[in-house]
């Protein structure tokens, strides 16, 4: 990672403090590094311009070396956001996938046709710029409900985006934070522990503060 | 709206992996509560490389299994109290812990009932031991239960059992939601509806003037 990378990369894990994780007791060691714990993922997290106000970082990115076994649960709401719907069915044509793009300020929620439209063409952006089939990078978006993504913003901060990722903690780190929106802190974990008497990695990154009621499916 | 992202290295089926993490999201995500909300954006991406060698994965009933998907119910429970800590305008988490009910879950619905109550939320911002409305939460849950066989503790105090409520020291209760409040930590309300089996818990916060303020500005 480039020096200049490194600095963007460590500014974005400042803006705001880390969640204390209340780990559940079991046969399982937490460990540094959020989503790029385990082996084969990279992530980060830059300013893409996407945010009303600040430059806190808003646009993130997980990627997987090889083709990842793949899992989603959706919202139960029938006013799905397009990326929901997006992924919904991508899902339900592929077992795998290889990136997902998270961006915060805008949802992307009740913007009809043309905001399913911008789900496509941000997919097939980070798909060409990773040499992947659109179908292998999901999305997900979190914001302001009602309004579109800052498309053109987001387009045009894709390839610095995918410059800046890294298999380190700082790239977890960086990710989380960009996925944020009202939280006052970041939420990443990161777990080892064995599997078959192999050592195997589980990691995550999460946000969420307000509009919390998940009825997931 | 909660976004979740979480990948593995563990070499796992595609249909095995959906159903675990369909689990793990019941025992974590599904189970937490800031405003009763449900987003139109709520998601969970879970990717899984099968990077480190590890045995392949092609039955529920494994042990290997059940290994990975006690592993993947703890980072997705550690991720999810997170959120409930981190409700807006929150000053401590609630966990919910009911057990004795028929199975998981019942239990489970009953833990969210109470943790989504605004009566109970604002009861523990007010710091206020207030067993009655922790009690009408678990009986609107929509799980049959006699109400003579409830029992609510708030941490290690009982303040009702077999559906009688029980003197206790007000202050020290009142103290305990005090502490919490103050050091951002976690209240335990405790629940038992009867001798089942079924253990749940849910996650949330308490209600503040904030919550309204913030939403009250963040406006589209």
């Amino acid at each position: 990672v480039s020096n200049n990378n490194t600095t963007t990369i460590l500014e974005a894990a400042k803006y705001i403090p880390a969640a204390p994780i209340l780990l559940p007791e079991g046969p399982w060691e937490q460990i540094p590094g959020g989503v790029t714990a385990a082996k084969g993922f990279k992530a980060a997290g830059m300013y893409g311009g996407l945010r009303a106000k600040g430059e806190k970082p808003d646009l993130a990115l997980v990627t997987c070396d090889v083709d990842a076994v793949a899992a989603g649960v959706f919202t139960l709401n029938v006013v799905a956001a397009a990326p929901v719907l997006y992924c919904r069915n991508v899902l339900d044509i592929s077992k795998t996938a290889r990136a997902v793009l998270v961006n915060a300020g805008q949802a992307n929620a009740a913007t009809g046709d043309l905001g399913y439209q911008d789900v496509i063409e941000c997919a097939s952006a980070v798909a060409k710029l990773l040499q992947l089939r659109p179908e292998e990078v999901l999305i997900e978006s979190t914001g302001v409900i009602g309004q579109r993504i800052k498309k053109d913003a987001l387009l045009k901060s894709l390839p610095s985006l995918i410059k800046l990722l890294s298999s380190t903690t700082e790239g977890a780190d960086a990710a989380a934070v960009a996925i944020t929106t009202t939280d006052l802190v970041c939420k990443s974990v990161a777990v080892e522990t064995e599997v078959g008497g192999t050592k195997i990695r589980v990691g995550g990154m999460a946000k969420g503060s307000g509009m919390i009621h998940p009825n997931m499916a | 709206t909660m976004l979740g992202v979480v990948t593995t290295d563990a070499l796992v089926t595609s249909d095995v992996w959906r159903k675990m993490v369909k689990t793990a999201v019941n025992r974590s995500f599904n189970q937490i509560t800031v405003d009763g909300d449900s987003s139109t954006n709520d998601t969970v991406i879970a990717l899984a490389s099968g990077i480190s060698g590890s045995t392949a994965i092609s039955s529920l009933d494994s042990f290997e299994a059940t290994q990975l998907q006690a592993c993947l119910d703890a980072v997705m429970q550690g991720l999810a109290k997170s959120i409930a800590w981190d409700g807006e305008g929150a000053t401590c988490l609630i966990e919910v812990s009911v057990t004795g009910a028929n199975n998981e879950a019942d239990a489970a619905k009953v833990a969210r009932s109470v943790a989504a109550s605004s009566l109970v939320k604002a009861a523990v911002y007010g710091r206020d031991p207030n067993w009655g409305r922790i009690a009408c939460g678990a009986g609107y849950a929509g799980v049959p239960f006699s109400q003579n066989e409830l029992r609510i503790a708030l941490g290690d105090i009982l303040l009702m059992d077999g559906g009688q409520p029980l003197p206790f020291d007000r202050n020290a209760a009142s103290d305990y939601l005090k502490g919490a409040g103050e050091t951002h930590g976690t209240v335990e309300i405790h629940i038992s509806i009867g001798n089942g089996q079924g253990r749940g818990q849910a996650w949330g916060c308490d209600l503040s003037y904030d919550y309204v303020k913030i939403n009250a500005e963040y406006t589209t």
